[in-house]
């Protein structure tokens, strides 16, 4: 099943 | 104060249309070097980051302000300017209004409405991406027209030195090849392969801003946010949206 990511958790 | 004069006022509505395709309202920082944004959609999907340089303007002059405004109204305002019509752009600090000036066959102008939208301090992130293509917007808005045809979503990928742009529903199949030679693209440089998925609607409304000959930096690795970049009107508009992946 896809899941579709948010940009959260790309601004560490 | 604030006030910038456009030449053409028709170049800046691509810009507004690009924004607000994603947003609903954005907050404008503009000081003396320009006028920068930047904003995630709703649902923290998408970023879209505008960057206009003072150069890119005929005439500007501008404090340190935030300026916010509903882009749905902004848009429908820029809808109305003419083929030839300049556009001035100058804040109404006492009214609290962005006032919007046609400039052409008769001057014609809005007060549009300032609204309380924090400046959101946002950074486009510091990603390292493996490969990075130039390519023009017209095939590359036509891949994506050919995928929307199977499903809502399309995986870009990188492959043996070609870019790819692949769709798969549960009957159906698209695939474009671009190869490094091919007359659509610019230049290629890749590190690896990659392969991303994303949601079709929002690279379709990243790229609406780009005319067909433009040429679009799209930045590609695995499983991470996707980066395109080009410019408008001397705007550099550089948009993120993130991957789909499968779990």
């Amino acid at each position: 099943k896809a899941k579709q990511l948010t940009l959260d958790a790309f601004f560490k | 104060m604030f006030r910038a004069v456009i030449s053409e006022a028709k170049e800046f509505k691509k810009v507004i249309d690009a924004a607000s395709n994603l947003l609903d309202e954005i907050c404008f920082e503009v000081n003396e070097e320009g006028i920068k944004a930047r904003a995630m959609d709703p649902s923290h999907v998408a970023l879209v980051s505008i960057d206009i340089p003072k150069e890119a303007f005929e005439e500007y002059e501008a404090d340190v302000h935030d300026i916010g405004v509903d882009l749905e109204a902004f848009k429908k305002i820029m809808n109305r300017a003419k083929a030839k019509d300049k556009l001035i752009l100058e804040l109404d600090e006492e009214k609290n209004k962005l006032n919007v000036i046609f400039k052409g066959a008769a001057t014609r102008k809005f007060a549009l409405a300032l609204y309380d939208v924090s400046s959101s301090n946002l950074q486009v992130p510091d990603i390292e991406y493996p490969n990075e293509i130039l390519i023009k917007a017209g095939p590359f808005v036509d891949a994506l027209k050919d995928a929307d045809l199977v499903n809502d979503h399309v995986t870009l990928k990188v492959e043996d030195g070609k870019f790819i742009v692949y769709a798969k529903g549960d009957l159906n199949e698209s695939e474009t090849i671009f190869e490094e030679d091919s007359e659509s693209i610019i230049s290629m440089n890749i590190g690896e392969n990659a392969k991303s998925t994303f949601n079709l609607e929002y690279l379709r409304d990243m790229t609406k801003a780009a005319s067909s000959s433009d040429i679009l930096k799209i930045y590609l690795g695995t499983d991470m946010p996707v980066k395109i970049e080009y410019d408008v009107a001397g705007a550099n508009l550089t948009f993120l949206l993130a991957p789909r992946i499968e779990s």
